[in-house]
């Protein structure tokens, strides 16, 4: 690794691509959204725009409060709503060219953190898993 | 801090006391789990037994995946069901006398670690965030 300090090195091995990410986009429909989310088995998924910007990202227990109120689910009433209208778009971004300073920082309060390149396309994430692998390796040399 | 090597750190100063710390009961029915997890907000909570020992962890995504399969969720075949039947038993466990180097490693792999005392009885959890907050004032100095 070519620095000595590790809050200067390069991210670049850390990032998941993204053609490994699930992901949604923001006009799709929360049905669409509930079963990226149950079939990928994760929390949170990135939201993204017909262009692959970054919009925010969506929870599961974000598309279950729309519709939690009444007695029963009714997934049809999911088809109404977009991911658009129910997603966080607190969402935390950093260059690809950033340090892992950066990346940790992000982390401290956000399961994973979305890469964009220099026009502000979606180039993958960087999980706290692999921020944590990182961190383990140089506390163990 | 006692010890020059962070690894060796004690974890007190990083435990969420079992005061804070939202949980279910082993024999709780799920629609209380639900209930317990869509109230706090948290992805994942510990679930313990009536001696206050750790017996695994429950996920929404868990309590919602047995009743998934038909057309609507039916809310009332919830309260059939036991947060035993569903939640998994795979639960990071370690003990309060343990280093920040354990802690750190079973982080890798979860969100977050149970603490238990020398009886086994549940103390408090560890998270990831906690983790991260102690590396980044590591690196910082
Ligand atoms: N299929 C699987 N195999 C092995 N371990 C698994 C796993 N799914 C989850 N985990 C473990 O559980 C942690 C929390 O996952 P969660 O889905 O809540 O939260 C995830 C999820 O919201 C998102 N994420 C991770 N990988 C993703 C991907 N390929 N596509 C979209 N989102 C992803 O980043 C968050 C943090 O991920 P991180 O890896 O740090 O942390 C993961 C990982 O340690
Ligand atoms: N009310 C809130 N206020 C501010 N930030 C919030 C928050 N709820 C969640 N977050 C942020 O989102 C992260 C993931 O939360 P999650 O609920 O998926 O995953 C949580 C949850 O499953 C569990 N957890 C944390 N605190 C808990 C508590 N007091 N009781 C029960 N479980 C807890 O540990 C996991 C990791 O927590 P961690 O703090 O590292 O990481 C948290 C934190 O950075």
């Amino acid at each position: 690794l070519k620095n000595t300090n590790i809050m200067n090195q390069e991210i670049a091995e850390l990032i998941i691509g993204h053609e490994k990410v699930a992901h949604v986009q923001a006009a799709n429909p929360l049905d669409h959204a509930l079963l990226i989310l149950i079939k990928s088995g994760y929390t949170a998924v990135p939201v993204l725009d017909t262009h692959y910007r970054v919009q925010g990202q969506i929870s599961k227990a974000q598309v279950l409060d729309t519709i939690l109120g009444t007695e029963r689910i009714e997934m049809d009433k999911l088809h109404e709503h977009t991911v658009e209208s129910v997603m966080s778009e607190k969402v935390p971004k950093m260059n690809v060219d950033d340090n892992f300073g950066k990346a940790l920082t992000l982390s401290i309060n956000h399961p994973f953190v979305c890469i964009e390149d220099d026009e502000g396309a979606f180039v993958g994430l960087i999980t706290r898993r692999a921020i944590l692998v990182m961190v383990h390796r140089e506390f163990q040399s």
